[in-house]
């Protein structure tokens, strides 16, 4: 399924969901 | 996904018009296809069996074509662009459109430079024109223009098709997703369980040094 | 009194058939309509409120018009007469509108726009004249300062299946999905408007340019962390300095989130949310996007 995988693909590039030194200095 | 649910009807068109014609014709549908404003995806096509036929006779280039639509850049055109036909500024477009996409793959941040030269663009206006009105406009990515850092922070990019091998690291990720998230929950779980385990004995403690209390008043009383 | 009342009616007629508007409410306002010699009904006194004010809107004379409609609105909640009742909100609602008054106009002319009776009295309520309330009702809510009752009444214009057949209805759209509004759409836009809408502030922006600067400034902020004044300046087709003066008045505002440095002459847009109300929304989207795909799995059957 050529649409489901293009899906996934989209999704898994979503990961990790946030990243940025701000976000490590809120997130601690 | 609603790039996804856009395209579902309209790769369903060309498959059922390239499936039903002979090779001379498919040059149209694949012209049409690679040219089609709402269609980012051509793996479908590539997979029908007339369409592979055309490897080796005189339309091969066509099917070649339609691989780089499917995986390639507008770079990669340019490079082999001796090799291919030559493309209308529709089919241009779009071959940049998914070369945003291929770009957002590898990074979320993708720094201007980077794509004014894969684009090519030369200036940052009509870059951040390109992105807003033929990508984010479009639908086929999401993010945000930092023009003081001169990049653009990519928070959603429809996916391209797969390309040869990408499964296995599709599916490594997936992997490392799902016993991450198990760990997470255990220790989630585990936590949850200190702290009933904490609160249990804090209501214990809290409970003797009551008793406690309540002997003393007696003996002093 | 009575005779008084003819010739005024009479005059009034002739100065309308001249399309003297402003002079034939003159003649009409003469008539006095509180005086005790004789005995006047509501109705009547209606009528006449309803017909100067229809004039003197026929000028554009909304200080006037109000006056009028003012007196009528103690009377219309009585009235059974759905004519009158009908013509009142129109004057009422193109009297919001010249007084710039967009969105409490467009809300009145959505109101018109959905009337269903196609017969009231005598007055054949027409198509033409429910989807002129109803571009009005659009044109109205474009004009108006953008904020959450602007963003409510749009979606409610942008569901309403009868806007997709108005000619604004692609401006509608792009306001709606907060999308930049280029030069040329905004100059086609432009042309559907009436004079005031047009007309210059004390600030020294039109109507409609603040409107626009307004809402392409909004749809920019969804766009960039951060953008220059010239490259702002040259996204929205208008000078720097404008684009700064709407930008920091809507920050006052609290219209739109953002810092501006002027040293650097460049504007901070920013995100509603912090950084970790920013990483929930990107699991909620992460998660959403999951389901998605599982959906289209169990569609498919896998």
């Amino acid at each position: 399924e050529n649409s489901l995988l293009r899906q996934v693909s989209s999704l898994l590039r979503r990961l990790p969901a946030i990243e940025s030194e701000k976000f490590q200095d809120d997130f601690l | 996904m609603d790039i996804e649910q856009k395209q579902e009807e309209i790769i369903q068109q060309f498959v059922n018009e390239a499936s039903n014609v002979k090779a001379s014709s498919l040059v149209t549908v694949i012209a049409q296809a690679t040219s089609h404003p709402s269609l980012f995806a051509f793996s479908e096509i590539l997979a029908l069996p007339n369409v592979t036929q055309l490897q080796g006779t005189e339309h091969s280039i066509y099917l070649d074509l339609l691989r780089m639509f499917a995986h390639g850049t507008w770079s990669e055109y340019k490079r082999n662009a001796g090799d291919l036909p030559q493309l209308k500024p529709n089919q241009v477009l779009k071959l940049k459109q998914l070369t945003v996409l291929t770009l957002a793959e590898a990074n979320k941040v993708l720094p201007y430079d980077v794509l004014m030269q894969e684009l090519d663009v030369i200036n940052v206006r009509e870059l951040e024109d390109f992105l807003i009105n033929e990508c984010m406009y479009v639908g086929i990515v999401r993010g945000k223009l930092d023009q003081l850092r001169r990049c653009f922070q990519v928070q959603f990019a429809a996916g391209r098709d797969l390309r040869p091998g990408q499964l296995g690291s599709m599916i490594h990720t997936l992997s490392n997703w799902l016993s991450t998230s198990d760990n997470l929950l255990i220790t989630i779980q585990d936590k949850i369980k200190w702290a009933d385990t904490m609160s249990e004995l804090d209501k214990k403690h809290k409970k003797e040094a009551e008793e406690r209390m309540e002997e003393v008043k007696k003996t002093l009383s | 009194e009575e005779q008084v009342l003819v010739i005024r009616e009479k005059l009034a007629d002739l100065y309308e058939s001249e399309q003297l508007w402003s002079k034939a409410a003159q003649m009409l306002s003469g008539i006095d309509l509180d005086s005790g010699m004789r005995v006047i009904d509501d109705k009547f006194r209606l009528t006449k409120c309803v017909q100067i004010a229809r004039l003197y809107l026929e000028d554009d004379d909304a200080v006037n018009a109000e006056a009028f409609i003012n007196k009528a609105s103690f009377m219309v909640s009585n009235s059974q007469h759905e004519v009158l009742n009908l013509q009142y909100k129109v004057c009422y609602a193109r009297i919001l509108d010249l007084k710039r008054k967009f969105l409490e106009a467009a809300l009145r002319y959505y109101d018109i726009s959905q009337i269903e009776k196609r017969q009231i009295g005598d007055e054949v309520i027409d198509e033409d004249a429910l989807e002129q309330a109803l571009a009005a009702a659009v044109t109205c809510t474009i004009l108006a300062a953008a904020g959450p009752q602007r963003s409510r009444v749009l979606a409610t214009l942008y569901k309403d299946e009868r806007c997709s057949r108005l000619k604004i209805y692609p401006i509608l759209q792009k306001v709606y999905l907060e999308r930049i509004l280029r030069k040329p759409e905004i100059d086609t836009f432009s042309e559907e408007l009436k004079a005031h809408q047009k007309a210059l502030l004390p600030d020294n922006f039109t109507v409609l340019d603040r409107a626009m600067i307004e809402h392409n400034l909004l749809s920019a902020s969804k766009l960039y962390t951060n953008i220059s004044f010239d490259e702002l300046g040259t996204l929205l087709g208008i000078e720097p300095h404008k684009a700064e003066k709407i930008a920091s008045r809507m920050i006052c505002e609290d219209r739109m989130r953002g810092s501006i440095d002027q040293v650097e002459a460049v504007i901070h847009f920013e995100d509603d949310n912090e950084e970790l109300q920013q990483w929930d929304q990107q699991i909620f989207g992460l998660c959403q996007a999951l389901n998605d795909v599982l959906d289209s799995m169990a569609k498919k059957g896998l």
